[in-house]
């Protein structure tokens, strides 16, 4: 409740006459504008565990999903334009069945789209125009927009699984890899180093590197920052007999327990609005399974 | 070889790929309609607002400098064609783009508009408006909702409680949009549905314009303090946003299609970079 009460609250404010003629000053333009972006980001809180409820079977995991709103309105979307896979969740808030155009910015590349019954759906990739990628303020690198139209049933939601195929090959720093493997591997891993991984994966000198990293160092805390990077995980197994991989599997299963609530101090740390109890309850929140 | 046809089951639009032109379009019956997109500016005025002809164009009021609104030039077209979705770009000088599509199944046209930053340079305030122009024969007679409700018939210079002249035709003849504009003859309803509240008229016979961007120099005095000037990055801004078109008098064609721009469905992104397919 006290989520959404900073959407109800800048809503109110939007009902002044001037709000919605467009009669205040600019300045005061910029501050509502700043209110209701603050109070759309806050009140995703509440959409996002409510997704999270259905879309989670086993509540002592941690969430699938980081769902996130983009700017479509200026055809960009950090998620889509920076991930090979990315899932995206249609809600139709409407009380009657729609057919809609669903329009998704992505970089180069070819993409398959799947319907939540896992069965491909038909889609037409259409470059963006020249006029919005030269908006001013749009900071984006999607350069065509993946078309697809879908049929949402009365206040019903779908996910649909988005995956690029026929990977443009990236040029890759072999340098800079091995030149920060020491440093970073174990201990303060970056998103770069991770993608390097996966691409100079077939290069034989890397991998014998990653394989060469002795076992121990995954019992040390920095650690936990490796959870759920698979292809780390698949290096890291090849070569170890089973109790040294058990062991592994153990210790990012607890490690993901670490995480969570390392998550969830992150999402509290950016809703400034709350106060110290309001962000407890985030905190604390518990998560279980709901079923219809 | 300019001349073209975009289309789907239901609107088949004739285009003219090197006037940036729709010409035509022919409905599922094979009615065929003159039906064409253009988009104009009004220059804005600026007086010293002393006198009611010394007003300023500003935030309260619309007031152009002259009745006749410049047509926008087309720069550049471009035509995408594929299963879903056919779409037919057309860049305008200055500073604006139409973008007219059709999807496959869906029963409207869409117009895509993107204006701004609207230039400034000649000192003149500048608002833009588009036209959907047919040749319906509508006897100056065209219907808004106003309050997002109820339909109210609008006459071309005339109030129902007294006789008027109007001193400022157009903008006299502007009114509130907030679902839906139309004109009709016996047979065909032409409703333009906006993705936001918007001004409109018709004008002109066979016609829709609405307004959509507004970029204005002088204060109009009317207590905002400010001249309605807007910049981002100090270039001004650039407003984009969507039309719908249908011809049709199937009401509930015209309701689902209000609530779909308005309410339209929400998108909320994953990475899944840990997920794979078969797992999801």
């Amino acid at each position: 409740e006290f989520v959404l009460n900073e959407l109800k609250s800048a809503m109110g404010v939007m009902q002044h006459h001037d709000a919605i003629t467009g009669t205040e000053k600019q300045h005061v333009t910029h501050d509502y504008e700043r209110l209701l972006n603050q109070a759309i980001d806050d009140a995703l809180i509440i959409a996002k565990q409510a997704f999270n409820k259905l879309t989670q079977k086993d509540d002592t995991k941690p969430p699938l999903f980081d769902f996130q709103r983009c700017h479509l309105n200026e055809s960009s979307c950090h998620v889509s334009e920076n991930s090979d896979k990315f899932v995206v969740t249609i809600y139709n808030p409407l009380g009657w069945s729609v057919r809609e155009p669903i329009r998704i910015p992505v970089g180069n590349g070819q993409y398959e789209v799947y319907d939540s019954d896992g069965k491909q759906i038909k889609t037409q990739l259409v470059p963006i125009p020249n006029k919005v990628k030269q908006i001013p303020t749009r900071v984006s690198k999607a350069t065509q927009e993946i078309v697809f139209i879908i049929d949402l049933k009365p206040l019903s939601y779908k996910s649909i699984y988005i995956k690029k195929i026929n990977r443009t090959k990236r040029n890759t720093n072999n340098y800079d890899f091995y030149s920060n493997i020491n440093n970073n591997f174990w201990g303060h891993i970056k998103e770069p180093y991770i993608n390097k991984i996966e691409d100079v994966q077939t290069d034989k000198e890397t991998i014998d590197t990653i394989k060469a990293i002795p076992f121990a160092p995954v019992h040390s805390e920095d650690i936990s920052l490796i959870e759920d990077r698979e292809t780390n995980l698949d290096i890291l197994k090849d070569g170890k007999n089973d109790a040294e991989v058990m062991e592994l599997e153990k210790f990012l299963k607890d490690s993901r327990r670490k995480g969570k609530g390392k998550d969830n101090v992150r999402i509290v740390d950016s809703y400034p609005n709350f106060n110290e109890d309001e962000m407890r309850m985030l905190a604390d929140e518990p998560r279980t399974v709901e079923k219809f | 070889d300019d001349e073209a046809v975009i289309g789907n089951q239901f609107y088949n639009l004739d285009i003219n790929t090197a006037s940036g032109l729709i010409n035509k379009v022919t409905l599922r019956d094979h009615t065929k309609l003159n039906f064409t997109i253009n988009m104009y500016y009004y220059s804005g005025s600026c007086g010293d607002n002393q006198g009611t002809d010394r007003r300023s164009s500003g935030a309260y009021i619309f007031r152009p400098l002259a009745n006749n609104p410049v047509k926008l030039a087309t720069q550049r077209t471009e035509l995408i064609n594929g299963d879903l979705v056919k779409e037919f770009r057309v860049s305008l000088s200055p500073s604006g783009f139409t973008n007219t599509k059709v999807y496959d199944g869906l029963n409207f046209i869409e117009t895509e508009w993107i204006v701004g930053p609207i230039p400034i340079d000649d000192e003149v305030g500048k608002e833009y408006v588009i036209k959907y122009e047919t040749n319906i024969l509508n006897n100056g007679a065209f219907y808004t909702d106003s309050n997002g409700r109820q339909i109210l018939a609008r006459k071309l210079n005339f109030r129902p409680q007294w006789n008027v002249t109007l001193a400022e035709p157009i903008p006299g003849n502007y009114y509130p949009v907030t679902n839906e504009i139309y004109i009709e003859n016996k047979d065909l309803r032409v409703t333009v549905l906006p993705d936001r509240s918007e001004g409109g008229t018709s004008l002109i016979e066979g016609e829709v314009e609405l307004m959509l961007h507004r970029r204005l120099l002088c204060d109009d005095a009317f207590g905002v303090g400010e001249a309605l000037n807007e910049t981002a990055k100090g270039l001004g801004l650039v407003v984009r946003g969507k039309h719908r078109v249908l011809i049709s008098k199937d009401d509930i064609t015209i309701k689902k299609n209000v609530l779909g721009l308005h309410l339209g469905p929400q998108l909320l992104f994953s990475d899944a970079k840990n997920i794979k397919y078969d797992e999801w």
